[in-house]
């Protein structure tokens, strides 16, 4: 994907990081979008 | 480990006026149901807030504004707790090998 959006979270001390794509293509690895 | 997930309106509880998209998403699977919640209203804040939403919002953002759904058999979907990680949600309630999908809508 062209772009992909990071975004930490934290609640009660823990942060996680997302990262998230307008679409699926190319961006999981688990299962190829048709 | 890195899970990935689709995260899209519940069908039934989302109506067409709300807030409705589609997300594709990855993140550690140590992630909680509540960091995923949290997550969904900053960015609805954000660009809520690029079409005109009062300034100050992003403070007010909290993981109970929205709830998270998954589907079961039949059709149903399942409440999920705030506090399972979304490791535990893929391995109790998906078991598939592909991108979790999981569903929300405004609490």
């Amino acid at each position: 994907p062209e772009e992909v959006i990071v975004t930490d979270i934290t609640i009660n001390s823990l942060t996680v990081t997302f990262r998230e794509a307008l679409v699926a293509r190319g961006f999981f690895r688990s299962w190829e979008m048709e | 480990s890195e899970i990935e997930l689709i995260f899209c309106p519940h069908p039934l509880l989302v109506g067409q006026q709300q807030y409705s998209q589609t997300r594709y998403v990855k993140t550690t699977a140590k992630a909680t149901v509540d960091h995923l919640s949290k997550y969904l209203a900053l960015r609805v804040a954000l660009e809520e807030g690029s079409s005109g939403a009062p300034e100050g919002t992003l403070r007010h953002v909290s993981e109970k504004q929205f709830t998270i759904y998954i589907s079961t058999a039949a059709g149903q979907f399942t409440t999920l707790n705030g506090s399972l990680t979304l490791e535990l949600v893929n391995q109790k309630f998906w078991k598939l090998c592909k991108p979790l999908e999981l569903f929300y809508a405004p609490t």
